[in-house]
């Protein structure tokens, strides 16, 4: 079987079949007269029938075996995946990753782009924030300008109500005198 | 030792996603 | 000899691939010796239909031996190439291989250091925005005192319209005019009352 052509499924087929050829083969119906002779010579017949039933026996028993195995383990599936995987990675000539067989730095791996992603996300909302802060500083300038306007604007007329009391308090001197 | 090995594959297959999934749920409550 | 567990393997099929293919002996070699021992047993109760055969059980339990050896062995063998090809080829994943949920490895192969200077950078952006939520508190805040302080200084403002309004209402366009005009005129008067009362001292 060329191994690295055919599919896993196929191989593996091939490879059980050719097996199981070359098991039964080896119990040759010779082999077996010759191990049992002297009931083969009495009842060639049935050695022949024994020997025969013997091999497919054999052969069905195994072959079950082989279909339980596959369907038990999902062969079929998992080496169509497999055959797949192996194909889209036919490129790669590097040795790929395997686990280290340190969890912890094996899960750093899984969780760095959930930390980029946060990255990401915290870096735009830093920006917006910043653009929100530096709108609210603006309203917040304007205020303290419109606050000192208006502390100016009492400033300015309480000075005038102080000028006026002074003028009252002179035109009461001027009442005053006699 | 064979069931150590599946245990292992198991969990690596397994647990990166169960922590990972834990781990969103630490990032979406620092988000809020 | 040191033991290939083929754990990469046992993460894909979700069984080790020795296993599996022990399981596989067992169960062949299992069927060997089952069915061997069936067809003994359907010789020897053939022999008990032939009692002039001189042929004893001990005769045809060493023929099943001797049958049942050489099967062994040629199982053996096969079985053994079988099996390197099957753990080989077939059972196994090349190296080049990632398997897809191992993808994030290949995207994402940080060393300890990097994987602590991304952690780094995180807490630092989560700071900084803790800063600035502190700051915008702090600015909402003062926005709030600003609203509170313009609506007094405003109200203080209204209370001096309403002063010279006040003053409108009565004829008072302009106090200071208005008082400046009082005092001069207060202090004509007094000037006038003091000549009056000279010219009056004069005359008496």
């Amino acid at each position: 079987v060329r191994v690295e052509a055919a599919p896993r499924l196929l191989m593996f087929d091939k490879i059980v079949k050719t097996f199981l050829e070359k098991l039964l083969a080896s119990g040759s119906f010779q082999r077996f007269a010759h191990c049992y002779q002297s009931f083969y010579n009495l009842q060639p017949e049935v050695t022949a029938s024994v020997h025969e039933k013997f091999l497919s026996l054999l052969q069905t028993s195994i072959q079950d075996e082989i279909d339980q195995v596959k369907e038990e383990g999902n062969l079929e599936v998992l080496f169509t995946i497999l055959d797949r995987i192996v194909e889209e990675s036919k490129d790669k000539k590097e040795p790929a990753w395997r686990p280290s067989g340190i969890p912890e730095e094996d899960l750093r791996s899984w969780l760095v782009p959930y930390i980029l992603n946060q990255k990401q996300y915290l870096r735009k909302h830093h920006r917006e924030m910043q653009e929100e802060n530096a709108k609210l500083m603006r309203s917040v300038l304007a205020g303290r300008e419109k606050i000192m306007e208006l502390q100016q604007q009492i400033q300015l007329r309480s000075q005038a109500w102080q000028a006026i009391q002074k003028d009252k308090q002179q035109l009461i001197l001027a009442l005053g005198n006699p | 030792f064979d069931e150590n090995i599946v245990e292992t594959t198991t969990k690596r297959k397994q647990y990166p996603r169960k922590i990972a999934a834990h781990f969103i749920k630490i990032l979406k409550t620092e988000r809020e | 000899m040191s033991i290939n567990p083929m754990s990469y393997e046992t993460q894909f099929f979700g069984f080790t691939p020795q296993t599996c293919l022990l399981r596989v002996y067992n169960a062949f070699q299992d069927y060997l010796f089952d069915i061997m021992l069936i067809a003994e047993q359907v010789i020897l109760r053939k022999l008990e239909g032939l009692p002039d055969s001189n042929i004893s059980s001990s005769q045809i339990r060493e023929g099943t031996e001797s049958f049942l050896i050489f099967m062994k062995e040629r199982f053996e063998q096969l079985f053994g190439k079988m099996e390197s090809i099957l753990l080989n080829f077939v059972l196994s994943i090349p190296e080049n291989v990632l398997l897809p949920a191992d993808k994030v490895h290949e995207q994402y192969s940080y060393s300890k250091e990097e994987f602590q200077q991304l952690e780094r950078e995180v807490k630092q952006l989560q700071m900084n925005c803790s800063a600035e939520a502190a700051a915008r508190q702090e600015l909402l805040v003062e926005l709030d005192e600003q609203k509170a302080t313009e609506a007094e200084l405003q109200k203080t403002l209204r209370w001096f319209d309403s002063l010279e309004n006040a003053g409108k209402e009565n004829g008072i366009a302009d106090f200071t005019e208005s008082l400046a005009f009082l005092t001069r005129s207060a202090s004509e008067v007094s000037s006038k009352l003091k000549e009056i009362e000279e010219k009056s001292k004069s005359l008496g």
